[in-house]
């Protein structure tokens, strides 16, 4: 329904109203969403009127009403079980990342196929051979997975992530990875991050 | 100059252009970028036109030309040193990624100030303690600096940064940091990645 550069807006907005209401303020108009964000008060007022959001003329919109009209719309108001695939430095990383729980996803098993790793534990969490996968998925109902192995493997286990059943992955790796039409595949790649520095360096 | 969500577009501008570029595409039109990146073709004509990019009417850009343009407005045809501060789980999952090299950054130092981490090394790469960072930057002519420390050392860390030289920051820490105007800071945080899965699967 929506393009995935309209859903970020969304968290944008979401991260924006979270912040203010931290602050006591009670309404926001589309104008200073619009300032503190970098984009134009019609975009706000478009994106926001999707989801059915009018702010009063003039008086603009509740903070804390859009904030949880948001929250629902994005799927956070839910605990989302989540399958980490990589034990490795970067795996390590993800699951002791306060940012994950905080937004009610939760890491309920990690999978690697280093014998080595596998049969181990980090905190109260089981690392488990990749081969049991299928079951796990199925067993505690998960729906998103994430890719947190090499290059060379990362294709192969969205293979084995879709297969199980999982319909959302997120891909640190940083090679291109194709999925059937009805999984979601996210990418993390920091570059964009790192070109805005060096853009601002170069100025 | 630019906010940064316009610079963020030129990079995915010129991600867009090396993908077709490998697959022999000699000209494209602004609408077919737009459709690729799920903008409007006159969002993608006025982007371009600020860096003075004009298609020729009716028949398009060349991609070569349009792609070097780009990776010399983003700064991307030099190689920069980075200094990478935290040598934990992400420090070291962030040292072996091949999207930083790939792109001309280069970690140059390491900082920790973990006792037992400092005097060891990484590939070719010193672990040092915090305490050399000054002398580093310096010596090194370093300007961008990665933070990948826990939350409550994060500010502690970019203010030894800014103190030292250093003009742009990349903080992966889930914490707001506060630097002076002249120095340009990216926060990474990849929730909103994750709450576009959560929305898709939410539908
Ligand atoms: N997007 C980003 O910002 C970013 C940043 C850092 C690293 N990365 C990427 O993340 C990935 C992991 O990096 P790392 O530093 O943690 O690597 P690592 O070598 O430390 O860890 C990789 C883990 O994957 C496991 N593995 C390999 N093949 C597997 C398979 N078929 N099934 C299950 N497990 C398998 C290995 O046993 C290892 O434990 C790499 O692709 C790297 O390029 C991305
Ligand atoms: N944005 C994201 O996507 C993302 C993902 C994973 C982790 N993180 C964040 O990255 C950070 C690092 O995570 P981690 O898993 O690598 O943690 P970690 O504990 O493995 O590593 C942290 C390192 O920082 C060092 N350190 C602490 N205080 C320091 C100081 N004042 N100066 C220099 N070094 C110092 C420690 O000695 C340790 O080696 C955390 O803030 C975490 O929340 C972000």
């Amino acid at each position: 329904r929506f393009p995935d550069r309209v859903v970020s807006r969304f968290s944008l907005y979401l991260r924006y109203l979270k912040q203010v209401g931290q602050e006591g303020v009670y309404l926001v108009t589309s104008s200073q969403i619009a300032q503190a964000l970098h984009l134009t008060a019609p975009q706000v007022r478009r994106d926001l009127s999707y989801l059915g959001q009018f702010g009063l003329a003039g008086v603009g919109y509740n903070v804390k009403k859009l904030a949880s009209t948001l929250e629902k719309v994005l799927g956070l108001n839910k605990e989302w079980p989540v399958v980490l695939v990589g034990a490795g430095n970067l795996g390590a990383a993800l699951f002791s990342y306060s940012g994950f729980r905080r937004r009610g996803f939760k890491i309920v098993a990690i999978f690697d196929k280093d014998p080595k790793k596998a049969g181990t534990r980090w905190a109260n969490v089981a690392i488990l051979d990749i081969d049991r996968l299928p079951e796990t998925i199925k067993q505690k109902d998960v729906k998103i997975g994430v890719i947190a192995v090499p290059q060379y493997a990362a294709q192969e286990v969205a293979d084995r992530l879709v297969g199980s059943g999982v319909k959302a992955i997120l891909n640190f790796s940083p090679c291109k990875i194709e999925v059937p039409d009805d999984v979601k595949l996210q990418d993390v790649d920091v570059t964009t991050e790192l070109e805005t520095l060096s853009w601002f360096l170069s100025q």
